[in-house]
């Protein structure tokens, strides 16, 4: 996946059958974000593979205070790049989701 | 704790913890 300076990891082992897994988001590099970032620290939050848009949460983290608007893609991006990610280890594993 | 709690109007929970050590960047 592209570097984009936001960090997205998984918060707990993948089982492979939960539709809603925990992810963990940090600034890696605040230089590559658009906007003054505001270090905060790392933000643990829930998120469903079948249901949500990464875009959404990221949304919500720039109506939170975490970003500013203008980073909002950036962020979206980088969960996204993730969930994909997991999402392809869960076929490539044969897991039902 | 060094853990705070951020709660989404609409119902996302956002906990804000240490970022992992060993993990960021070096300037």
């Amino acid at each position: 996946a592209e570097d984009t300076g936001v960090r997205v990891e998984l918060n707990e082992e993948d089982d492979g059958k939960k539709s809603t897994i925990a992810l963990k988001l940090w600034v890696e590099d605040a230089k590559k974000l658009k906007g003054k970032y505001k270090d905060t620290g790392a933000i643990e939050f829930t998120f469903d593979l079948q249901n949500e848009v990464p875009e959404v949460v990221a949304q919500e983290m720039v109506e939170s205070g975490f970003f500013l608007e203008c980073d909002a893609k950036i962020v979206g991006k980088s969960i996204r790049d993730r969930v994909a990610l997991i999402k392809w280890r869960r076929v490539r594993t044969g897991s039902p989701n | 704790s060094a853990t705070a709690q951020v709660v989404h109007s609409a119902g996302r929970r956002f906990i804000v913890s240490p970022v992992p050590e060993g993990r960021l960047k070096e300037p």
